[in-house]
């Protein structure tokens, strides 16, 4: 996250870490179920087998495993059958792990949107990760506050690539606060009345985040894969295994 | 030849009998190369004049990517008819015998396009010498020469309107390629390659219709994908399935979608539990209701929350009938769907239906900070 901030421990219990050896931590995960984590297509890329990945729940600094923590094997890795690589759409995959999460204050699921529920432009959420700051990669979660922008400003921003109805903007034009490299697959999250927080995007692509060329960040539009989401966890839990 | 005349197709080859006798010959075949599918004949013939022995071999040749990326150029009207006629020549069925062009078209295309591949370091395809043409004003001999109306561009160019061909793939691209612009005009999605919703206007790609996957407003591009009989229903993929087949358990769509929301609950006071089998509503009898069928139940509409279970009374006789019941040994089919453990044609002795409660698992919820006295 560049220009964000350190995060209390337990701020984001649906924040995940997948990993893989010999690298650690590749990408940011959420974790919407006991047995299920959602995050991006392209996480995946040349690493579609399972048995290369963990997932580390209820972590704060990726340095010191705390007590709180707690890891899952992946079992299934279910990508998104129109992820293009090359433009960079329909970017979300979903994560069966081997055994259910033990739900703690550390470790709990975010809510989905349900169909239809759109978060509005000029909407402030928060995005985590343990992604590039610009100068350093952290070892504890940042928290970063953007700004959601609509799709016909967004790309204004982005002269060569289409910004389709299945991606989100979120950030400011300067780019002061924004996700980068090592984010991809976290949350974009907005609090809803009543202190819930729900998941409205998976942070995806944007600008070289810490060059001169500035621009929001674009996330995977969570609402618009919420039938997709419901179908393959229905699918994979009672008609496959 | 099996006799001393040649037959059949080689009957009018003039190298038949020299230097063997031929049985097989080549005969006027359709054109296939799509560079050449605007041209005023159909047929053709090879061994083609640039000594490929296939429309196939023709297609991959050098040939063929340097005529059409020269055409841009606009060096000379007729090139990509020249082209045309020396890559796949015009063919006369009743001979069977190849037309070439006339001298002179060859050599207008080679005196205004020589020099522009010059340019770029290119050399004119050697197999091009334009004198094995015949001269249609001196030699007595059927030639090619273009006609006013003959298309300029290929299939796979536009147009442009000051005349100049493109590639196609440039039209609508976002840059303009054409002098006048005009392959940036009317950029529709036709003219994008593309369909159009007919609702919103919003443009999708072919591949997407019909694919199981809603992109239009009223999913309107997934709709008649299928023709399923009245004995059937249509899955999500446009496969169509027998209605009996519906939520029984087994999956018979390839996308699953036949048993896709085969439970659900009654919207109104009470929230019967409902199983859709073979395309249509049934309520579930509450003989031998157990409390972990409530949560089954649930988790399985996606609501792994706090849950209950209540029986409604039923007064209708026919009702009874029409319920679905529990099979005995249920508890052995652990992880399968609900719908699965339910069987028709019993009497439900309760008289009465299930009705259920089902809430979300909670979500979203950070723990409260932690308070310290200063």
């Amino acid at each position: 996250i560049l220009g964000g901030r350190t995060s209390r421990p337990g701020r984001w219990p649906w924040q995940c870490s997948l990993q893989s050896d010999p690298s650690g931590h590749i990408c940011g995960c959420v974790l919407i179920g006991k047995k299920w984590v959602l995050t991006v297509a392209h996480c995946f890329e040349g690493r579609e087998n399972a048995a290369v990945w963990k997932v580390v729940f209820g972590i704060n600094n990726l340095d010191h495993p705390s007590d709180f923590m707690q890891t899952r094997l992946v079992k299934t890795i279910i990508l998104h059958p129109r992820y293009n690589r090359a433009v960079v759409d329909y970017d979300i995959s979903i994560v069966e792990l081997d055994e259910d999460i033990v739900e703690t204050s550390y470790v709990r699921p975010v809510c989905l949107p349900t169909k239809g529920q759109l978060v509005e432009p000029d909407t402030y959420c928060y995005i985590t990760g343990w992604g590039h700051m610009g100068n350093k990669m952290p070892f504890k979660l940042q928290e970063g506050e953007v700004r959601i922008i609509s799709l016909e400003r967004c790309q204004s921003y982005f002269d060569l690539k289409t910004i389709t109805s299945r991606m989100l903007c979120a950030g400011y034009e300067s780019g002061t606060i924004d996700s980068c490299m090592g984010d991809s697959g976290g949350p974009l999250v907005c609090e809803q009345e009543g202190g819930q927080w729900t998941l409205y995007g998976l942070t995806s692509w944007g600008s070289v985040c810490f060059s001169k060329v500035m621009g929001p960040g674009v996330y995977s539009n969570v609402s618009h894969f919420i039938d997709w989401i419901e179908r393959q966890i229905y699918i994979h839990s009672f008609l496959i295994n | 030849c099996i006799s001393q005349a040649c037959s059949g197709a080689c009957a009018n080859d003039p190298n038949c009998g020299t230097p063997h006798n031929k049985t097989n010959c080549s005969q006027c075949e359709p054109i296939t190369l799509e560079l050449c599918m605007n041209l005023p004949y159909n047929y053709t013939h090879f061994p083609n004049y640039l000594g490929h022995r296939t429309q196939k071999e023709a297609s991959i040749s050098w040939e063929s990517s340097l005529f059409p990326a020269l055409v841009q150029t606009n060096c000379y009207k007729y090139l990509m008819y020249f082209a045309c006629t020396i890559l796949v020549p015009k063919c006369e069925p009743e001979t069977s015998q190849r037309i070439p062009p006339c001298r002179s078209l060859c050599k207008h295309a080679k005196e205004r396009c020589e020099s522009v591949l010059g340019i770029v370091g290119l050399q004119w395809p050697e197999d091009t010498d334009c004198t094995q043409f015949p001269d249609e004003k001196l030699d007595n001999q059927t030639c090619l020469m273009p006609d006013e109306d003959v298309e300029e561009c290929s299939p796979s160019h536009f147009k442009c309107r000051s005349g100049r061909c493109i590639l196609a793939s440039r039209r609508c691209d976002g840059e303009a390629d054409c002098e006048d612009d005009s392959d940036e005009e009317n950029c529709g999605c036709t003219e994008r390659g593309l369909w159009e919703c007919p609702v919103n206007k919003m443009c999708i790609k072919h591949s997407m219709i019909c694919d199981g996957f809603p992109d239009c407003p009223d999913e309107l591009e997934e709709k008649n994908c299928s023709s399923c009989t009245n004995d059937e229903l249509e899955c999500a993929n446009h496969e169509c399935v027998s209605r009996d087949r519906w939520c029984d358990g087994v999956v018979d769509c390839k996308d699953s979608s036949d048993e896709w929301n085969c439970v659900t609950l009654s919207k109104g006071v009470r929230s019967l539990l409902t199983i859709h089998r073979s395309a249509s509503d049934h309520h579930v009898c509450a003989d031998a209701w157990d409390d972990e069928l409530t949560h089954w139940v649930c988790k399985q509409m996606g609501l792994g929350g706090p849950s209950v279970a209540e029986f409604a009374q039923e007064a209708d006789h026919l009702e009874h009938n029409k319920m679905l019941h529990l099979i005995k040994d249920w508890k052995k089919k652990n992880g399968s769907t609900f719908h699965e453990l339910l069987m028709k044609g019993q009497t439900c002795e309760s008289r009465a239906k299930v009705s259920l409660t089902c809430t979300r698992e909670d979500c979203g919820h950070r723990p409260a900070a932690r308070m310290s006295k200063r």
